[in-house]
């Protein structure tokens, strides 16, 4: 575990608590999309299917059932809570994501490091990862005007798979034969879909202005 | 090798 991994995945875990704690607090989940809640649940979902085989460490598995539990409550507020589902704007997040999934299970059968099923579930997790903010980033656009949680959430998450990035650098230099092109190339493109996001978020921060994204 | 496919990360 080094310092970059940690950090990405505090980041990871802090993003989600900023997310719960909005949703639980002010019973709202205005201007968060509700697809790309969905689409973390099954990344999560797919992703963590070794979690009763594989046995890494403590914190992995406390991590993996924190990230579980947590993308499966967001989803049941907004899906269930009487309160924080009135405040869900189904009208405007209208990204049609089931056509993510179906791409990424494809590429998934055919891109995988072993054509086993658990192997098969990891790629697809990491193909929709890496896709999983588009409704919400769309949603963003449309909406406009951006509150301050949903744009740490946004910020955060885009945060952590850039420390991915660094702690897949360091593995690189530091280990041998640490190679592993599915993920480094999925959690680049992640990444690089925030990319205009991190722009007018530094944008505004920096006039202290409130933040808007170009329609 | 088998820590080839042993995924360490979350």
């Amino acid at each position: 575990m080094n310092m970059f991994r940690f950090l990405g995945d505090m980041t990871h875990l802090f993003s989600v608590l900023v997310l719960l704690l909005k949703i639980h607090t002010i019973k709202s989940c205005a201007g968060i999309s509700l697809k790309t809640q969905e689409l973390y649940a099954i990344v999560f979902a797919t992703r963590y299917l070794d979690l009763f085989t594989d046995y890494i460490s403590l914190y992995n598995t406390v991590m993996k059932l924190v990230y579980l539990g947590s993308s499966l409550s967001i989803v049941w507020y907004m899906r269930r809570h009487k309160l924080v589902r009135r405040s869900y704007d189904k009208d405007q997040d209208t990204f049609r994501h089931h056509f993510l999934i179906l791409p990424c299970l494809i590429l998934a059968l055919l891109i995988n490091e072993k054509f086993t099923f658990m192997e098969v579930m990891w790629a697809f997790s990491l193909y929709l990862e890496a896709v999983a903010i588009l409704p919400q980033l769309v949603l963003l656009q449309r909406t406009r005007n951006i509150d301050n949680l949903t744009g740490q959430y946004v910020f955060l998450l885009g945060a952590y798979r850039s420390f991915y990035i660094l702690n897949w650098i360091y593995r690189y230099f530091t280990e041998v034969h640490y190679v592993h092109w599915i993920t480094w190339i999925s959690g680049l493109v992640q990444t690089l879909l925030y990319g205009d996001f991190f722009y007018y978020y530094f944008h505004s921060w920096k006039n202290n202005e409130k933040l808007q994204l170009p329609a | 090798t088998d820590d080839q496919t042993t995924k360490d990360e979350l």
